[in-house]
């Protein structure tokens, strides 16, 4: 038996725009600290991994641990039907094959039930070490997902390079170049707006943007993204959800030809 | 694109 009131339902529905399009399946795993998932794209070239902490849901009631295999285009068509002030409850029953998401308006003059079959799903849960990074940038959500954006326009890949000046981003493409220099800027009215670089040791680093670009639809999910890079391992872009766990997602760098 | 290595190249399959 599995219960989880999530009285802020946005929520939910912002993590499935924000995973929907780099994974088609994934398997949702319920134990008692919380609801989370781990899933690679077809390619497996990047990963996310999300956590939504049993503490964060106005009740968390999960019997046993539980893994339920959801295909996440069909979940968004049915989150999607949740208003955005909506309550959303999820409720499993052990040995169902399907997952019922409640809807309830916030005057509770709207209940509405939809149940979704479930599937089996074959997915590989890599483990992922805690790592040191040479450098840690927390910036804007909306200002990386703009620059993600302007430098698609202009080249296929990304290089982020982080010293002691700060944090370029920069791209080559047909018809041109571009180079976006951020400062550290902690100088700012609110906490969210500040550029904040920790750097142990220069590094620079090549990501195809595709990708870039597909973490960033999980902007709403949080002002601001934080981008740990090191040489030698995947770069970790993650969103904070207030209160709640985070969406992290893994990219494994271009090498240089 | 035999360039981009996949995440199996940096984390080990659990």
């Amino acid at each position: 038996m599995l219960e989880l009131r999530l009285v802020q339902g946005s929520l939910l529905k912002k993590v499935l725009e924000a995973i929907k399009d780099l994974v088609n399946d994934a398997n949702f795993d319920c134990s008692s600290s919380g609801f989370s998932l781990q899933a690679m794209d077809s390619s497996h070239v990047a990963l996310v991994a999300l956590l939504l902490r049993a503490e964060g849901f106005e009740h968390y009631r999960c019997d046993r641990n539980t893994s339920m295999g959801m295909n996440l285009g069909n979940m968004s068509k049915m989150l999607k039907c949740a208003g955005n002030d909506d309550i959303i409850t999820i409720k499993g029953d052990d040995g169902s094959d399907t997952v019922t998401f409640m809807f309830e308006s916030p005057t509770q003059d709207k209940i509405a039930d939809f149940e979704m079959k479930l599937m089996d799903i074959d997915s590989e849960h890599l483990g992922i070490p805690e790592a040191e990074y040479q450098a840690i940038v927390t910036m804007p959500s909306s200002e990386f997902a703009r620059i993600c954006k302007d430098l698609a326009s202009i080249g296929d890949t990304v290089v982020i390079s982080v010293t002691k000046e700060g944090v370029k981003f920069s791209t080559r493409g047909d018809i041109g170049t571009a180079n976006i220099v951020l400062r550290q800027n902690t100088t700012v009215d609110k906490p969210e707006d500040a550029t904040v670089i920790e750097m142990n040791e220069p590094v620079s680093l090549t990501f195809a943007l595709r990708y870039m670009n597909s973490f960033t639809k999980a902007t709403s999910l949080s002002n601001t993204v934080k981008i740990s890079l090191s040489s030698e391992l995947p770069v970790v872009v993650e969103y904070k959800i207030a209160e709640m766990g985070y969406v992290r997602f893994y990219l494994a760098p271009k090498i240089e030809e | 694109a035999n360039n981009q290595p996949k995440l199996s190249a940096f984390f080990t399959l659990k």
